[in-house]
C-alpha cells in the first residue's frame, strides 16, 4: 500500500515557502 | 540615503521590537535595498520582486509566495516596506516563540481568511504544490490525502480545522513548522559577511 502523506507535510516543502531563497545570491 | 527610502525606519527602534541586534537589522536593510530594486528601483519589494527572490521566476504564479508577500504585506497596500520586512522576517528568527510561528503558518494556509483552514483550501494548497512541483497525482489520490489529513486534524469533525486544532496538529507534527525557522537568522552578520561589509560602509559614510 502507497503511503498516504500528511498535506501539510506535503505543501510545507514549496519553494514558495522556503524563505532562505531570499538571502541567496 | 536610507532616509529617502520610503517607510524606513530606525534600525534601533526595530532591534527593540524584534530578535534582531542593530547591526543584523543593518545588515538585513542591505538585502533589503537589493531585494527592492530588483525589478522597480523604489526602495519598496513589489510582488514580483518577491517572488522573482523566492522562487527565481517573476512570471509564473505561486500560491505560498503570494501568501507570503500578503501576510508580509502587513498595512495592504501591495508593496514591502522595510519595517515590515524586518517584523515579518523575526518570525523566522531561531529566537521567536513557537506559538508566533504556528500562529503564521495558520495565517497563511487559512487562504481566504476565515479563521478555519477548510478542506477546499487544504485541496486548492495541495493542487498548487503538486502544480509547482510539476507532479502529477490523480484526482483519487489527492482527495485521499485530504481526507486523511483532515480526519488526522479536525478532531472536532466539524469539517474545518481551527487555531485549536492546528496547535494540537503540530504538537503531533512539529516538522511541520520547520520551514518557519530559518537558523541563519540568529546571525545574520557570520552568514552574510558582504552585507554586513556594506552596511559598514555605510555607517562610516
Amino acid at each position: 500500500r502507497p503511503v498516504i502523506m500528511n498535506a501539510f507535510e506535503l505543501i510545507s516543502t514549496s519553494q514558495g515557502l522556503n524563505l532562505s531563497n531570499l538571502f541567496e545570491k | 540615503r536610507a532616509r529617502q527610502i520610503p517607510g524606513y525606519e530606525d534600525p534601533a527602534t526595530l532591534a527593540s521590537e524584534t530578535p534582531f541586534t542593530v547591526s543584523e537589522v543593518e545588515a538585513l536593510f542591505e538585502l533589503f535595498k537589493k531585494l527592492s530594486s530588483s525589478i522597480i528601483d523604489d526602495g519598496l519589494i513589489h510582488r514580483e520582486e518577491f517572488q522573482l527572490a523566492l522562487i527565481r521566476n517573476r512570471n509564473k504564479k505561486n500560491l505560498f509566495a503570494d501568501r507570503v508577500f500578503d501576510l508580509f504585506d502587513v498595512k495592504r497596500n501591495g508593496v514591502i516596506a522595510f519595517g515590515e520586512f524586518v517584523r515579518s522576517l523575526s518570525i523566522f528568527h531561531p529566537n521567536t516563540p513557537e506559538v508566533d510561528k504556528i500562529d503564521f503558518a495558520f495565517k497563511l494556509y487559512d487562504l481566504r481568511q476565515t479563521g478555519f483552514i477548510e478542506r477546499e483550501e487544504l485541496k486548492e494548497m495541495v493542487l498548487a504544490l503538486l502544480n509547482e512541483s510539476d507532479l502529477v497525482l490523480s484526482d483519487d489520490v489527492v482527495e485521499t490525502i485530504v481526507d486523511k489529513t483532515f480526519v488526522d486534524a479536525d478532531s472536532k469533525g466539524d469539517g474545518k480545522i481551527d487555531t485549536e486544532e492546528w496547535k494540537e496538529f503540530v504538537a503531533r507534527y512539529p516538522s511541520l513548522i520547520k520551514n518557519m525557522t530559518l537558523p541563519y537568522l540568529k546571525d545574520i552578520t557570520l552568514a552574510f559577511p558582504s552585507f554586513v561589509m556594506n552596511s559598514e560602509v555605510e555607517d562610516s559614510e
